[in-house]
């Protein structure tokens, strides 16, 4: 699975994910990423994009619940995400990207690695696969 | 204004810490030039929309990752691609299942939001708007590897090794070999 989740100088949020899925799903089986309130998701707040098991990915309703943390509970973006991947979905399935409108963002994962890369407008530039 | 930001990824699971160092490379090469591609395009005021979609086709064109060219295969060795794309600002989204010849699902799963009344499209019917839409399309060939050949393949002789040893310990009438070739994870 990829994915891009991007803010722009607008704070307009936008999350993308696109997938092959799973080595030796069956076929006509849906569910890795494009499922939206699963592993995409964006709202006034953030926008998430989630790798690894769809179906826990959609069991945790991984990314609608970020969304949900920050607007109703008013967690800020890294809490919502770590929330979501330390205790919302089964350990060893997934990682989220996020981006908040603000500018911030954030990138967990309970897996041992996940392929990712972000910048900012402050100058923060980070390629990383392991923790 | 606000501050721009952006992050991308390019899957998750066990990724060996063992793994050699030039391929260790490559990937990490791939991801920043993905993430230069958005960097650049945001300093040039380009919307978010933009930037994602064209970050996205950029991932999927590399076969180093599982979308697009290099997407893994089904229990039948076939390709079934999926793709989705939310604007936050407007709620509008856009996803597609069961692609089987589109090169870039992602802008696929655009056109969607962007101009039909619906969410979501899927196998046929998805493919026949990408034909109506005219976007790109490839032959299977285009999008499998000899990697996603032989993880298929490592993943089918791994599901019949574990099943017989099921079936050998008498775990019942009921074992599910499907079931059993799903753990453990590997990842993407």
């Amino acid at each position: 699975t990829v994915g891009c989740v991007v803010v722009d100088k607008l704070g307009h949020c936008v999350a993308a994910t696109s997938t092959g899925g799973r080595t030796n799903k069956m076929v006509g089986r849906i569910g890795d990423t494009p499922l939206i309130g699963a592993g995409n998701y964006s709202n006034q707040l953030c926008a998430v994009s989630a790798t690894g098991i769809g179906e826990a990915i959609i069991r945790g309703m991984a990314g609608h619940t970020v969304g949900a943390l920050m607007e109703f509970k008013g967690m800020s973006l890294a809490a919502a995400v770590n929330e979501v991947v330390e205790n919302r979905v089964e350990r060893g399935t997934t990682g989220l990207i996020a981006v908040s409108s603000s500018g911030e963002f954030a990138m967990a994962f309970n897996t041992t690695g996940m392929y990712r890369a972000a910048a900012d407008e402050d100058g923060h530039y980070e390629v990383a696969i392991w923790h | 204004m606000g501050k721009w930001a952006i992050v991308l990824h390019g899957g998750a699971g066990v990724i060996s810490k063992s793994m050699p160092p030039e391929k260790k490379e490559e990937v990490e090469r791939a991801l920043a030039h993905c993430l230069d591609l958005g960097v650049t395009a945001l300093k040039g005021s380009s919307s978010a929309m933009d930037v994602a979609e064209l970050v996205v086709r950029a991932l999927e064109d590399n076969p180093l990752f599982n979308a697009g060219r290099g997407s893994v295969l089904t229990t039948h060795g076939t390709i079934e691609m999926e793709a989705s794309i939310m604007n936050g600002c407007t709620k509008q989204c856009g996803a597609v299942s069961g692609l089987t010849t589109v090169v870039n699902p992602i802008s696929l799963a655009r056109l969607v939001m962007e101009k039909t009344p619906h969410i979501y499209l899927a196998f046929a019917g998805a493919e026949a708007f990408a034909r109506q839409q005219g976007v790109p399309t490839a032959e299977t060939e285009y999008f499998m590897t000899d990697k996603s050949i032989d993880q298929l393949k490592a993943v089918q002789s791994k599901e019949e090794a574990s099943c017989m040893a099921a079936l050998k310990q008498e775990t019942g009438p009921d074992v599910f070999c499907g079931e059993l070739a799903d753990k453990p994870f590997s990842g993407e």
